[in-house]
């Protein structure tokens, strides 16, 4: 099966990128 | 405004005048006090000493500070533009502008590599991909196979490495940045529009003129 994903659209997914996270207090 | 005294602030070091940093980046005043109230809830969450360290970070992304994390330790490295492994409140304002919604492309495509340039050479190679690849696996329950891995490191090489040396210099990051627009989704936070209405205490602690703000 053809690989359909670069990697960093892969890596941006990580939870750790997400800033959102921050503003609930 | 102003109607309570707010001489706790210079117990913050590296506080920062609320319209000099307004002046400096997307913000408006109001919204800088805004970000002040968020920024004193994380950074006495551990350590009552007005910076919010790494172990602060954590926690207020994942709230679990033992949780290590390869990607948010990257944010928090750029974020402590001192190296000092803290982030003080001018850091945290200025870090924060990259990520409103009205910030320049240009800016967030710049952040956006040295986001991922993890050895600072100036250059995304291919280990520094593998390396985070590997890492996304590691904390996911995604499992695929060593050559699924490499097949996804070709396509993604053959697509942004347009001069194929190897790894990927700023130009060509902008090129496939440019073809590839959700690569910065993640540089963008809607919720920063709305910041002092999530933090409306602000007001209480606001040292700034209504006119001014």
């Amino acid at each position: 099966k053809p690989v359909s994903m670069n990697a960093f659209e892969l890596i941006s997914r990580s939870p750790g990128f997400s800033l959102e996270n921050l503003f609930e207090r | 405004m102003g109607c309570v005294s707010s001489k706790g602030r210079r117990q913050f070091p590296g506080y920062e005048d609320p319209v000099f940093l307004a002046s400096q980046t997307t913000f408006s005043v109001s919204e800088v006090e805004a970000l002040f109230e968020l920024f004193k809830s994380i950074s006495s969450s551990v350590i009552d000493d007005g910076l919010i360290n790494k172990e602060e970070f954590l926690l207020a992304l994942f709230k679990n500070r033992k949780k290590e994390n390869l990607f948010a330790s990257r944010i928090f490295d750029l974020f402590d533009v001192k190296h000092r492994g803290v982030i003080d409140f001018g850091d945290f304002v200025r870090a924060l502008h990259i990520f409103h919604p009205n910030t320049s492309m240009e800016d967030k495509i710049n952040f956006s590599f040295r986001l991922y340039d993890l050895d600072n050479t100036g250059f995304i190679e291919r280990e520094e991909v593998k390396q985070m690849l590997l890492a996304l696996l590691g904390e996911s329950e995604m499992k695929l196979a060593d050559e699924t891995v490499e097949a996804i490191l070709d396509k993604t090489f053959l697509e942004a490495d347009t001069n194929q040396d190897g790894k990927i210099d700023m130009s060509e990051w902008q090129y496939f940045v440019s073809k590839n627009p959700s690569l910065l989704r993640i540089m963008t936070l809607p919720y920063l529009r709305d910041i002092t209405t999530a933090f409306p205490s602000f007001v209480f602690y606001s040292e700034v003129d209504e006119a001014a703000a």
